[in-house]
């Protein structure tokens, strides 16, 4: 049941219990060492009287009285006192929250939802490693294209060149420039024979 | 394979093959030597 | 405020410690001494109570010092004030790192999370045009073979 006030601890940097124990025993110390100044100044002053009946055992024993005197109140008085701070200066509310756990309250993530995130942005990355590689592969396909494109052109051009020259020759169609010259080399042929035949 | 899951993961896989396609071309140009040479060979007869 | 109220609370308990260690149960402790000196005895309490407050305020500063006192006090005075209008039990750590790490992690991963979302896309509208470019090349390598197929057919 006791609480550790460890969001406290968190604030100030220090537990308020260890505070409060500093402060107690730090006061405790000093009635104890005023009281033990207080028995050697009486003892001292005892020493300078002459024919004194007073024993320095006499004078321990009334400096302890009055320090038990003390104790007992000092141990009530910062009971209370303890207690007034830890709860009304030392702690933190329960309605509140520190600045730098606002991201507690902006994303309340469980374990599960965090896991989930995590794997999402696994995902996204393997999917743009995948796109990226895509992205090469294209521009690879780009360039294999304009190899190829430049050689398929080379190849038309030299069909558009072929049918320069036989224009250039004023052929303008070979199947008809071909027709006409075996047509021509048949009438030569059947001439070549009637002129054989007539001479015979 | 791993295009697949890509956007343009089709269009990468039905990529032609362009080395095939060159080398067509190489037939084609074979082709066109054998009709030269009959041309040549009839306007020869032709002559 | 909380620096104005600790530093009554040590006060009130000071006062009352001083209350309680009255002269007159000084001299009643130290009745023999008190009968023979009585103004001796008075001057030696009067010290003993001065040195004691003294030292006690003595240590408070210290502690105040130290720990930066005054500054934090008014610093959460300052979140409790803005945290009023906020009545249900705020957040507080669970115990387990890994469970409230998480929430911390959140806001870089969600902002990561974003920027790939981002890049992805604009490397797939990369890709999409680039694919683009591919079959519109792909496509004039098609009519190329076709024209060169007729010249070939025509020559033949």
């Amino acid at each position: 049941s006791v609480n550790p006030m460890v969001y406290e601890a968190q604030f100030f940097g220090f537990t308020p219990q260890t505070c409060m124990l500093r402060v107690y025993i730090a006061f405790q110390d000093y009635l104890f060492e005023t009281m033990q100044v207080v028995d050697s100044v009486i003892l001292k002053k005892l020493d300078a009287i002459p024919n004194c009946k007073i024993s320095p055992s006499e004078i321990r024993k009334s400096t302890e009285k009055f320090l038990l005197f003390m104790k007992e109140h000092f141990e009530k008085l910062f009971g209370k006192m303890e207690e007034v701070l830890l709860q009304l200066v030392l702690n933190i509310p329960k309605n509140v929250l520190l600045p730098e756990d606002k991201v507690q309250e902006q994303y309340p993530y469980s374990k599960e939802q965090l896991q989930a995130l995590q794997e999402e942005i696994q995902q996204l990355q393997q999917q743009y490693r995948a796109e990226a590689a895509a992205g090469q592969a294209l521009r690879a396909e780009l360039e294999e294209q304009k190899a190829v494109q430049a050689e398929l052109e080379k190849i038309l051009q030299w069909f558009d060149g072929l049918d320069n020259i036989c224009r250039e020759h004023g052929i303008s169609n070979f199947k008809e420039s071909f027709a006409f010259l075996t047509q021509n080399s048949k009438k030569l042929q059947e001439l070549l024979k009637d002129v054989e035949v007539k001479s015979k | 394979g791993d295009y697949l899951q890509t956007s343009q993961g089709q269009i990468i896989s039905s990529k032609p093959n362009y080395q095939q396609i060159l080398e067509q071309q190489g037939e084609v140009l074979s082709c066109m030597e054998l009709v030269f040479n009959e041309l040549q060979q009839t306007v020869k007869l032709l002559q | 405020g909380r620096a104005q109220l600790f530093d009554t609370v040590v006060d009130t308990f000071l006062q009352k410690l001083v209350a309680a260690g009255s002269y007159q149960r000084f001299a009643s402790c130290y009745r023999r001494f008190y009968k023979l000196q009585p103004e001796l005895t008075r001057g030696i309490y009067e010290q003993f109570i001065s040195q004691l407050q003294a030292s006690i305020k003595e240590e408070i500063q210290e502690i105040k010092q130290e720990g930066n006192l005054e500054m934090l006090f008014n610093s959460l005075d300052k979140i409790v004030e803005e945290a009023k209008t906020q009545e249900e039990p705020a957040w507080r750590p669970s115990g387990v790192p890994e469970e409230d790490a998480g929430s911390a992690l959140a806001p870089y991963l969600l902002k990561h999370r974003a920027y790939l979302q981002r890049i992805l896309r604009e490397k797939q509208e990369e890709n999409r045009q680039a694919a683009e470019a591919v079959l519109a090349g792909r496509g004039r390598i098609t009519e190329l073979q076709q024209l060169i197929a007729a010249h070939q057919q025509a020559w033949q």
